[in-house]
């Protein structure tokens, strides 16, 4: 499987 | 003063163990209008928002905002050591420094237990998680959420083939959802179709679709999601390949706990 994404790519975080 | 008072320890107890599988740790916001609960897994891939209104406490005092970050396994251990009758308090005093103390009661035995949690990671400012649209889901499936539970046991029980972690592919296509996961030697399958019957007008399984979607996601999630979800009667999934996963079970009318899941790509 390709990388997950991660939930940076869908809410700013700090 | 924070001193929030509540019986429901069973609640809790289901809450911890479900979150503690995937995430360290959380970040707690009590505020006038209750507790808000975040968390996100340390491979940033899922995240937990759950929403716990003033009103679902027996008694609840917060006269002032508090933020804190607190150890999910730690607390998880503490809540095993309470019986599912006693009376918890959660108490942190004005001049609070860096704990905060969970008092567990039990009227029947007469025995007090306390602990004290040590405040960790930033305690700093909440996710910035906006509030999701259901019209922008390609697919929505609302089921009992024992049948969910049901689905899930079956999935890992058979999906886990040892090399690599174990995932489901969830299908949503002509008003029904399929999950499959493969296994060391097979593969296992699940087809659920929409039903709405008269003699289960509570337990129905609801199919909006819009256009069909796929999407690969980690077991594990999934298992832990279906854990938290005896927090509810009901579960819904919003699915689409262009955003996180939303897995949601209301409580009552109390608040909520969602699980924000990013679908892997293929």
């Amino acid at each position: 499987w390709k990388t997950q994404l991660r939930m940076e790519a869908f809410y700013s975080f700090n | 003063m924070l001193e929030p008072r509540l019986v429901q320890t069973t609640f809790f107890k289901n809450v911890l163990e479900a979150l503690s599988d995937l995430f360290i740790e959380a970040h707690f916001e009590f505020s006038r209008t209750g507790l808000e609960l975040q968390a996100i897994d340390t491979s940033r891939v899922a995240l937990v928002a759950l929403v716990l209104r003033a009103e679902a406490f027996n008694h609840y005092l917060c006269d002032r905002g508090l933020s804190m970050g607190l150890n999910l396994a730690d607390m998880a251990k503490a809540f095993r050591c309470a019986n599912n009758d006693d009376i918890i308090t959660i108490k942190a005093e004005e001049d609070w420094t860096d704990t905060v103390t969970f008092t567990f009661e039990s009227p029947e035995d007469g025995e007090i237990l306390e602990f004290d949690f040590d405040f960790v990671g930033s305690n700093g400012v909440p996710l910035e998680i906006p509030e999701y649209q259901e019209s922008e889901y390609q697919a929505i499936v609302r089921m009992p959420s024992a049948k969910f539970m049901r689905i899930c046991k079956k999935l890992s029980s058979f999906g886990d083939s040892g090399d690599r972690d174990p995932v489901v592919i969830i299908s949503v296509y002509k008003e029904r959802v399929r999950s499959f996961a493969r296994g060391k030697t097979g593969t296992s399958t699940t087809v659920c179709l929409q039903t709405q019957t008269v003699d289960k007008p509570k337990e129905p399984t609801l199919i909006e679709m819009k256009e069909e979607v796929s999407l690969i996601f980690d077991l594990k999630y999934m298992n832990s999601f279906s854990k938290a979800s005896t927090l509810s009667d009901q579960v819904t999934i919003n699915l689409s390949s262009e955003l996180p996963a939303v897995f949601e079970c209301k409580i009552a009318e109390l608040g909520y706990i969602r699980y924000y899941i990013s679908p892997r790509k293929e």
